[in-house]
């Protein structure tokens, strides 16, 4: 219950009506929304149950590792209704055609698979949102300093999504491990999202806000 | 941890 009234209301990429279209304005556009995105990201882990009461340092390693996990899993359960589009944001869907045009088709059909994925289990708002929470908490990093104190939070939420299935979801007594079975999925297509936007920085031609930026560098 | 200011920044914001 505390999960769902965490989760943010979906936010607005607004593209330049005035810039003709082309790839540096769909990845400017997508980077700004990423970069406002993390900002209210940052603001939801501080509602999951047990974030923080963690230490500044273990909540900041924590969200260095699986910022892009949780970006990704979003746009991906916003896209659930659609057929092969991507929702990154209520004005902003992206189609294979835009995503060929942004030089986004591979990445944009892997976020796509685990869309199907997740359509394919008929996907609810609730485990949705502990298992965005469970991505964080298990996002991995070698920083950690009070690895007990992380592993209570993982309990916590893993328990959380298993109180769930067990009272909605009687019929599948596995259903919480096959959630927690696409996690695998999920780290991989985020690493091959940052892969992709560390190159697009490299580059250089596409603006990045701060925040993303150093978001970025923390997993360079 | 420097090189991590903004998310330093966000994290001890109360909001």
């Amino acid at each position: 219950s505390l999960l769902l009234v965490a989760e943010p209301e979906g936010i607005f990429a607004m593209p330049d009506p005035t810039v003709p279209e082309s790839d540096i304005k769909a990845l400017t556009t997508l980077c700004d929304l990423a970069d406002r995105e993390l900002v209210v990201n940052i603001g939801w882990a501080k509602h999951i149950p047990g974030f923080p009461s963690l230490s500044l340092a273990d909540q900041m390693s924590l969200l260095q590792s699986g910022w892009m996990e949780i970006l990704i899993l979003r746009v991906v359960f916003r896209s659930l209704a659609l057929e092969d589009k991507l929702v990154y944001a209520e004005d902003y869907i992206m189609d294979e055609e835009q995503s060929k045009l942004a030089g986004l088709l591979d990445l944009n059909n892997a976020i796509l698979q685990l869309v199907k994925k997740y359509k394919a289990m008929g996907l609810e708002k609730e485990e949705f949102v502990v298992l965005k929470a469970i991505a964080l908490a298990n996002s991995d990093s070698i920083q950690i300093e009070d690895l007990e104190a992380v592993q209570r939070l993982q309990d916590v939420l893993h328990g959380a999504l298993q109180d769930y299935e067990a009272t909605h979801r009687l019929e599948d007594p596995r259903r919480a491990g096959k959630l927690i079975m696409t996690l695998p999925l999920l780290r991989q297509t985020a690493a091959r999202a940052v892969q992709h936007f560390c190159s697009i920085k490299q580059d250089g031609r596409v603006p990045m806000h701060k925040l993303f930026l150093e978001l970025l560098e923390a997993k360079a | 941890k420097e090189k991590h200011k903004i998310l330093h920044q966000l994290l001890q914001n109360s909001t």
